[in-house]
């Protein structure tokens, strides 16, 4: 599903210029669930930005589903992403200014979903990850981990194609980080959901079909 | 050094009344280091920023060094607060507009230190998080752990009398959330700093003097 092939990411600030990542080949098929794993500032968010279409590659090409994807342009690459992608970001990236429902079923309005068909299945989702007692709060009136729990809930309400998770049980306890790996683990196994989920816990990564380790920009054995 | 009684935090919003925090009872002696664990949402940040002066309880006193500072005006609190007290914030709260290095010069400029002490401070907390390399880069040119280590160089700058620390591990690898640990350790034995550290990580946790936890808003046994 995903073919990665010779990606290089270059970042230039003033004064330095960081290679992110170098000489990445990568093959992930459809239905499989693996882990990233490496120290920060290795290149793990740079590497998950670029499968979410997020960011462009500086060399190399990106395949998925056999489509050469790095090369669209901006709007049919954001189609693309909408429509298959799921995301959970490290940061969360909530809309402050919308509640906990409106900030989860923005997925579904990009894939023109019905009103009440979106209800049901942003429901669903806050029931998933125990936040249906928030749905009218605003995310400055959530805790850390719920923050993260709303951005897991809306990167799963449309059971995308391709889910990628950067860290996302980085704010939870022990159980709750369980809860969200069950979470995980059903999409996969259920709607064969492929996943590609960055995070520094060894006990979540053994859970996955496979560990992939960045070092440096590069991946290693 | 640290004295809450019967300390209660009532949050409102426009449909829900969520009690955070109640009878919270807590003496901390200096040059304690204690940690904070409970379940997601269980008032640990509400905790922790009653501690730091960023927020008030509904009902209650607390006590720092003897002085009931719950009570005190806004400007007497935000001098208490930047003499005596460093936190890291779970979601770090760097300024964007500022690069590394400045940020982490904030509180000695709430101290009125001479620039070329600052400099030198600057640049010893940088090293000990292993950040010298990124003193210009600006914080969304970094990594989500490159960015929670400049937020504990700006905590411990200074080198406070009280040091907070939010889940200053979360975004980390095993190996550098160690050596963060080191540093608080450090700073625990060599300067007598009182830290407080709420986190999700037991292995950590067992390296500090006491355990407390919360569940529900209660400290439980
Ligand atoms: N401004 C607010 N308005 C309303 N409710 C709030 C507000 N801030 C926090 N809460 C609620 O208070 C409870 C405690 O929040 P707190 O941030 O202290 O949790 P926490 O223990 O730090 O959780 P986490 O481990 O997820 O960071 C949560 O249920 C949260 O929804
Ligand atoms: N916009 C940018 N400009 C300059 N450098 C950048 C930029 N974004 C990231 N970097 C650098 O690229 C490197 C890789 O960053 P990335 O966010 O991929 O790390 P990571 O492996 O996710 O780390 P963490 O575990 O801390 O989240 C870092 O050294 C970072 O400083
Ligand atoms: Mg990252
Ligand atoms: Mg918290």
């Amino acid at each position: 599903m995903i073919e990665l092939n010779d990606i290089e990411k270059a970042y230039r600030t003033e004064r330095i210029e960081t290679i992110a990542l170098q000489s990445i080949q990568l093959k992930i098929h459809k239905g499989q669930f693996v882990s990233i794993m490496g120290p920060s500032g290795c290149g793990k968010s740079t590497l998950l930005n670029i499968l979410g279409l997020l960011d462009k590659p500086s060399k190399g090409n990106y395949l998925l589903d056999g489509q050469a994807v790095n090369q669209l342009p901006s709007k049919k690459s954001a189609q693309t992403r909408n429509q298959k992608i799921g995301f959970i970001f490290q940061s969360f990236h909530l809309i402050p200014d919308l509640n906990v429902m409106d900030n989860v079923e923005i997925p579904l309005l990009y894939r023109g979903v019905g009103r009440q068909e979106r209800m049901r299945l942003v429901a669903e989702a806050l029931d998933r990850v125990q936040l249906s007692a928030r749905v009218h709060h605003y995310p400055n009136q959530l805790s850390g981990g719920q923050q993260q729990r709303v951005a897991i809930a809306r990167a799963i309400v449309g059971k995308p194609e391709l889910l990628l998770a950067d860290e996302p049980t980085g704010n939870l306890d022990s159980h709750m980080g369980n809860e969200v790996m069950d979470i995980l683990k059903e999409l996969n196994r259920d709607h064969q959901t492929t996943i590609v989920m960055v995070t520094h816990d060894e006990h979540q990564a053994k859970k996955t079909d496979a560990i992939l380790r960045l070092f440096d920009g590069r991946l290693v054995a």
